[in-house]
């Protein structure tokens, strides 16, 4: 199951999403 | 220790998309956000369906937690 082997296209999704919400929160 | 952190960490920001305190995150929150994320609605639509483990539409803090940990190669 290739979605599950990492690599997915919505791994740099996710991990545009968690890096957004923690500078929101540092940032304000 | 490493765990705490992320759990500590996971709250603040499921609390940033929790936003009315309901204790679940919904679609409607993500799309919300989008106005304060640079993630498009499809997005943040694929953001949500991958941390949905089980697909029921609610985004607890447990699935965002794991989803997190998940992100940070835990």
């Amino acid at each position: 199951d290739p979605s599950k082997a990492g690599g997915t296209p919505n791994e740099g999704v996710l991990a545009n999403f968690f890096n957004s919400l923690l500078s929101k929160k540092t940032g304000t | 220790e490493m765990k705490a952190m992320i759990v500590d960490k996971s709250r603040e920001l499921f609390l940033i998309c929790d936003t009315e305190n309901k204790g679940f995150i919904t679609k409607r929150d993500m799309q919300r956000l989008g106005s304060e994320l640079p993630l498009s609605p499809e997005q943040l639509e694929a953001v949500f369906d991958s941390l949905d483990d089980d697909g029921n539409g609610f985004l607890t803090l447990e699935e965002f937690t794991d989803g997190f940990g998940g992100y940070l190669g835990l």
